[in-house]
């Protein structure tokens, strides 16, 4: 089975965010 | 960059050649890893974007020789045993997904697998490449492999779960996902490199914003998509994620992008949610010329012979009217010329939509008197900015009417010239009576030519 | 006394028998019959007369199955010998062929070829002669199987560098077979370096000696790149890692007390200054029948 795992989805915040 | 350029070009050209060479003697193994070499020069760091643009159509032209191969192949009977895993040992992240969506689009089209599974997966394993500018033209390449297959049906067509078409859920979500990723790595880019390159990484920015505004595109040519799931599956998704993006070039783009790829028909539904959402845009954005863009696609609609036109039940001005209102309320550092000229495009909307509203161009008087009285302004200078906005104003329903009885009936009309100096209010009178005399109308009542009077009251003192 | 002879051993199931890649000591490949454990061995020994006669003191063969350490080549740890006379002292006058058989033989290793050290198996014909021994040897090679793992749980764990790095790293399983595939994510919850790439390695620990003599030689078998730039915080990175595109063998913890084969999954983010961070992780490989 090569199914990916399930995943956290990111908040908008963190997608837009600059780099920290 | 030029030479650069010139020496990938020449390792794809080459690998490209042995890659043809390999498949047309059969070794396919031997074609994969040319391709995979080929592909290797998508890796780079040192183009430009041009210049990896560039490179990057030279590749795609040969993966499509590729792509042949492995259909006529498939086509033919050969069944090539677990491609799809194959091409996932290449070692390289970014040859490898190339690959994979090749693949992967061979299987849609050779029925092998399910089409929704596929889906799924690539737009999810690109993941993988966070680079902004290499994965979004990897992105690109998926959303340009899958532009005539996407499942487009309301329901799924096939009964094997194993070879599940999907339908147009799966569609909407595969592309807004893949949406979301590339604007997430387009508005990241600003971010690449040092503060003193911003605005040539900001004008490089913006030679790409084509590649993300392909996914509202592909969106539009959806055929099942219809008002009610635009209404509530996509433009909310879209908006959601341009408001949040915080990002100017990304909000002004899309927004005018939105406007121009989906129907008429479906913004005349959609109009208050999308006029909300100008109001949160970043403050740098322009959203007048947002705003001014959908009214005057609207207004064009509404002239069409070959439209039904605005629904009556849709009030459309109002609609109209009342966000603009909004949007001004919650933008306070919108210059005001800016807002005068949101006023003018709703005057322009009413006299195309509602020729015989007198009434809406009142309110817009109105309401532009009652906004220049919020902010203490008075005798705006002839030649400034605001001034000239206004005048355009004022004018546009003497040239609309053509008739200074029907100009008199507009009760705001006199409150709005008094905000202009004298040679403001001295220019607007002489246009008034030019056009008066050009129309040669009589005025039948004493009471009329007192109002005429009163109109031009700078004339005649 | 007689010129020699020449030795062939052959197998009685050679058509049917399947065979097997193994390294050999150095580096090349051979291909040798394949047997498992339990598995009985039989065919026959052949001799060719060179001459008109060979005196010999006997013909025996055997089964064997040793370690070689290369820093001890001198000694060889037999941990299984099992032996069949073929031939009383005496002299042949003509060119002969012996049958043999060893039932159900105990094979409780893999074989193996490594960088300080060598697991075989091999049957042996020795012709004992009053000076030099004629003697041929086939090598073969041996599998170990193993039934799926009944208990076969996930790789979660959270790692970091304080205000610098953390993420969450997932395996799907912790024992692989050998064609399997590894499924996992790497979660970011906090990116404050300049990430370049992200690449899963796998690495072969050989280990082999006891005590203060314990020599570790690693090897990386593959680096597989999972993550091309920089994530921020919050972004999945998925992992599909097909292992039947490696040379991998099963994980051989203190084979005969003499040496241990592990693997690990080196997780590696390299930033743009070169600099690695990296969280190593054990992972048991094991061998699968085929179908």
């Amino acid at each position: 089975d090569t199914s990916r795992l399930d995943s956290k989805r990111q908040t908008l915040d963190d997608a837009y965010a600059a780099p920290a | 960059q030029e030479k650069l350029l010139e020496e990938a070009q020449q390792v794809v050209k080459v690998q490209a050649f042995q890659m043809k060479r390999s498949l047309d003697k059969g070794k396919l193994m031997d074609g994969l890893k040319n391709a995979s070499n080929m592909l290797g020069e998508l890796r780079t760091s040192l183009l430009s974007p041009k210049g990896y643009y560039e490179l990057y159509m030279s590749v795609c032209d040969e993966l499509r020789h590729l792509e042949q191969y492995l259909l006529d192949e498939y086509q033919k009977g050969h069944k090539i045993a677990d491609l799809y895993e194959l091409v996932q040992y290449a070692g390289n992240i970014v040859p490898r997904l190339y690959l994979l969506i090749t693949v992967g689009i061979v299987y849609i089209k050779a029925h092998q697998s399910s089409r929704k599974d596929i889906m799924k997966d690539l737009v999810e394993m690109c993941r993988g490449v966070q680079h902004p500018l290499r994965g979004l033209f990897l992105r690109n390449y998926l959303l340009q492999c899958t532009r005539n297959y996407l499942p487009d049906t309301e329901k799924d067509e096939s009964d094997n779960p194993e070879t599940a078409g999907g339908n147009i859920e799966d569609s909407i979500d595969f592309i807004l996902l893949n949406f979301a990723e590339m604007n997430k790595l387009w508005v990241r880019m600003q971010h690449q490199g040092h503060s003193r390159d911003w605005e040539k990484r900001e004008k490089e920015r913006n030679e790409l914003r084509i590649l993300v505004g392909t996914n509202l595109v592909r969106l539009s040519q959806l055929e099942t998509v219809d008002v009610e799931r635009y209404k509530k599956d996509i433009l909310p998704e879209v908006i959601e994620q341009v408001v949040s993006c915080r990002d100017t070039i990304a909000q002004e783009y899309l927004m005018e992008c939105i406007i121009q790829v989906f129907p008429d028909e479906f913004h005349l539904q959609t109009l208050s949610m999308f006029l909300k959402a100008c109001a949160d845009l970043n403050t740098a954005v322009n959203v007048k010329n947002i705003i001014i863009a959908m009214i005057d696609r609207l207004a064009l609609f509404a002239c069409r012979d070959d439209t039904a036109g605005i629904p009556s039940d849709l009030k459309l001005f109002d609609i109209f009217s009342l966000q603009i209102a909004g949007i001004i309320e919650a933008r306070s550092d919108m210059p005001t010329e800016d807002i005068v000229a949101l006023q003018v495009s709703l005057i322009n909307l009413a006299l195309k939509c509602y020729q015989d509203r007198v009434d809406y161009i009142d309110k817009v008087l109105e309401t532009t008197a009652a906004i220049f009285e919020k902010l203490k302004l008075e005798h705006l200078k002839y030649n400034s900015a605001v001034a000239k906005e206004l005048q355009r104003l004022l004018k546009i329903p003497v040239d609309s009417y053509n008739n200074i009885l029907t100009l008199l009936k507009l009760q705001h009309y006199v409150r709005v010239v008094e905000y202009l100096d004298y040679e403001g209010r001295k220019t607007i009178s002489a246009y008034i009576i030019n056009n008066a005399i050009d129309n040669n109308l009589p005025v039948p009542s004493q009471e009329q030519v007192d109002q005429i009077l009163t109109l031009v009251a700078p004339l005649v003192k | 006394l007689g010129q020699g002879a020449d030795i062939d051993i052959a197998l009685d199931d050679a058509a049917t028998r399947k065979q097997a890649e193994i390294k050999t000591d150095d580096g090349r490949k051979e291909k040798l019959y394949l047997f498992y454990d339990g598995e009985s061995l039989t065919g026959r020994v052949n001799v060719t007369l060179k001459g008109k006669k060979l005196e010999h003191q006997g013909i025996r063969i055997e089964f064997v199955g040793q370690i070689e350490l290369y820093y001890d080549r001198g000694n060889h740890h037999e941990f299984t010998s099992l032996v069949k006379e073929l031939a009383r002292p005496g002299e042949l006058t003509q060119s002969t062929s012996y049958p043999f058989e060893f039932l159900n033989v105990e094979k409780p290793y893999e074989s193996y070829t490594g960088a300080n050290v060598r697991l075989r198996y091999f049957l042996r014909v020795t012709i004992t002669k009053r000076l030099t021994d004629t003697v041929r040897e086939m090598d073969l090679v041996v599998h170990t199987l193993s039934h799926y793992p009944e208990v076969n749980s996930s790789i979660k764990m959270e790692v970091g560098i304080e205000d610098c790095l953390h993420i969450e790293f997932e395996y799907n399983k912790s024992k692989y077979h050998l064609k399997d595939v590894i499924v996992g994510k790497i979660y970011f919850l906090l990116v404050r370096i300049k990430i370049k790439h992200m690449e899963l390695a796998i690495i072969k620990r050989e280990t082999t000696g006891s005590g203060p003599n314990t020599f570790n030689e690693n090897e990386t078998i593959a680096k597989y790149e999972i993550m091309d730039g920089a994530p921020v915080r919050g972004e999945s990175i998925p992992i599909r890692l097909f292992l039947s595109g490696y040379e991998l063998t099963p994980t051989m913890r203190d084979v005969n007390k003499k040496f241990s084969v592990r693997y690990y999954l080196n997780l590696v983010l390299v930033d743009e200054e070169e600099r690695r961070y990296f969280k190593q992780q054990e992972v048991t490989l094991w061998r699968k029948a085929d179908k």
